[in-house]
């Protein structure tokens, strides 16, 4: 719960999910978003997406599949929403997104990534980075 | 008593806090 005193700090802050007027709100609710740091909405639908059970704060790699070759396009982006696929803003007409914190470089290759090929969002959270990038190794 | 925060509105998922959006209820 966010109690009196409190709000000033969450000033500004961006929201990771949507919530209806009179619902209590929890620093949970909330995430800072840093001048630096670009957010990127990726379009996936649930079952290439942890079955959709990400959650803001989880780290995900992003893989991109086609033509029976996979490549990492993003390893251990920080998630910081998560669109349920029922509409606002994130959600858009009703798809799922998840949404991420990334560099400008990273956003290209993601956005050039969704323009072909299939995307798989690995929760990555903890885990050591992936030490084989593409698969077939030789592709 | 302590006051807590509830949403004045309803608030979209990716919109950014602002002090108006927010009212306090005793619990």
């Amino acid at each position: 719960m966010v109690r009196t005193g409190e709000l000033d700090g969450l000033i500004g802050m961006v929201v990771t999910r949507s919530i209806s007027s009179g619902t209590l709100l929890s620093e949970r609710d909330f995430v800072m978003l840093s001048s630096t740091v670009r957010a990127m909405s990726i379009p996936v639908d649930p079952e290439h997406a942890v079955g959709g059970a990400l959650r803001p704060g989880d780290r995900v790699d992003v893989l991109q599949s086609a033509d029976g070759i996979a490549r990492y396009v993003l390893v251990g982006a920080e998630v910081l929403m998560v669109g349920d696929g029922t509409g606002g803003a994130l959600g858009g007409a009703g798809r799922y997104a998840v949404t991420v914190a990334l560099d400008a470089e990273s956003a290209l290759e993601v956005a050039a990534a969704l323009s072909e090929g299939t995307l798989d969002l690995v929760r990555s959270t903890g885990s050591a980075p992936p030490s084989v990038l593409v698969y077939p190794p030789d592709a | 008593t302590v006051s807590v925060a509830v949403a004045a509105e309803d608030i979209s998922a990716g919109a950014r806090l602002e002090a108006d959006m927010v009212r306090f209820t005793p619990v």
